[in-house]
């Protein structure tokens, strides 16, 4: 284990957060009719060793968390990445100036893992 | 930045960011698909959900509504009986190529508020004709160039009249075949009014005639491919 580490707490953890996505703050504001913004989340947080069930890691992850924890200067830890995500439908001006509604898939993050 | 936006505009579906210049009200029959979709969200639904507009009972996960582009037809000799004649046009080149036209809708949209009294209990006949060749402005259209779709008699203005066109739809996205179709409104002269000028105010109440608009759904072959069914 490396010295300097800080101590992994819960909080710390892999997980998904709470992000707003505006789509005024991307200047979408004029050709998106709604929604206006939706939860859109990210996923951050560390993926120590030893990964547990709640992690949902991948075999490649464990395998570099030991590695990692072998070696921390030569291999990173896993990152912290979405595994699962939902849609979201959009009601949106198009360039010709149709009306569409759209379902578009992997627009929020729903859960984290390493 | 704009870079990263062009890439995601892109994967959305979009060439370059939309810029409305006369945004239309948005269909009630979108919005209340909208808000169906927001109190329901398919978290925990699978694709096939996703990839089906229920609302329709259709495969579909993209609505789009298209706003008649055609214009009034004048005749410089009004056939007596034909109260409006109106050429309709949709343009579905802006369908992308994988995706597969599911259902097309034709609204025909009456105000409320031009319920003539003269009108009442009148009978108003309604035609639309496919066109499969065009004609020279001025020059009479031939019978031999249009094809009849639907014939329907209806007595009152103030509401919506609807009208399945998915088979006429899907030969619209070649643009060369796209000709449009001919919407024409008359009265029944049975009783001998188009005679009088009786003609005329019943025919004025058909300035009530709003727009008409083509609800259009399809199926992204990308995001839904489509599974066989394990036999």
């Amino acid at each position: 284990r490396s010295a300097d580490s800080p101590p992994v707490t819960p909080s710390n953890l892999c997980k998904p957060r709470r992000l707003y996505i505006s789509f005024s703050d991307v200047g979408w504001e004029n050709w998106i009719i709604a929604p206006q913004g939706y939860m859109a989340n990210y996923c951050l947080g560390e993926c120590p060793f030893p990964l547990t069930a709640e992690l949902n890691s991948t075999n490649h992850a464990i395998l570099q968390t030991m590695v990692h924890s072998l070696d921390p200067q030569g291999t990173p830890q896993p990152c912290c990445v979405p595994v699962r995500l939902s849609p979201i439908s959009i009601l949106y001006y198009d360039n010709n100036d149709n009306v569409v509604l759209r379902h578009y898939e992997d627009m929020v993050v729903d859960e984290c893992g390493c | 930045l704009s870079l990263q936006e062009s890439l995601l505009l892109k994967s959305l579906g979009l060439s370059t960011k939309p810029s409305p210049k006369t945004p239309v009200p948005v269909p009630s029959v979108l919005w209340r698909i909208f808000q169906n979709r927001k109190t329901s969200p398919s978290t925990n639904k699978g694709l096939e959900d996703a990839c089906r507009v229920e609302e329709f009972n259709v495969p579909g996960n993209i609505i789009r509504v298209f706003a008649d582009q055609g214009h009034f037809v004048h005749n410089r000799q009004p056939q007596a009986l034909l109260c409006l004649q109106k050429r309709l046009y949709f343009n579905l080149s802006v369908l992308e190529e994988g995706e597969h036209l599911t259902m097309a809708q034709l609204e025909i949209k009456f105000s409320h508020n031009s319920y003539h009294a003269s009108g009442q209990g009148r009978v108003f006949e309604l035609r639309l004709y496919q066109t499969s060749q065009m004609s020279l402005r001025g020059m009479p259209s031939r019978e031999s160039s249009r094809t009849l779709l639907v014939e329907q008699s209806f007595a009152q203005l103030h509401k919506s009249l609807l009208f399945n066109l998915s088979g006429v739809a899907k030969d619209w996205r070649t643009y060369s075949k796209n000709l449009g179709l001919i919407l024409e409104i008359s009265v029944d002269g049975g009783d001998g009014a188009s005679a009088t000028g009786g003609l005329q105010s019943l025919c004025a109440s058909i300035d009530s005639f709003l727009d008409t608009s083509l609800l259009v759904v399809t199926l992204s072959q990308q995001q839904c491919r489509a599974s066989r069914r394990r036999r």
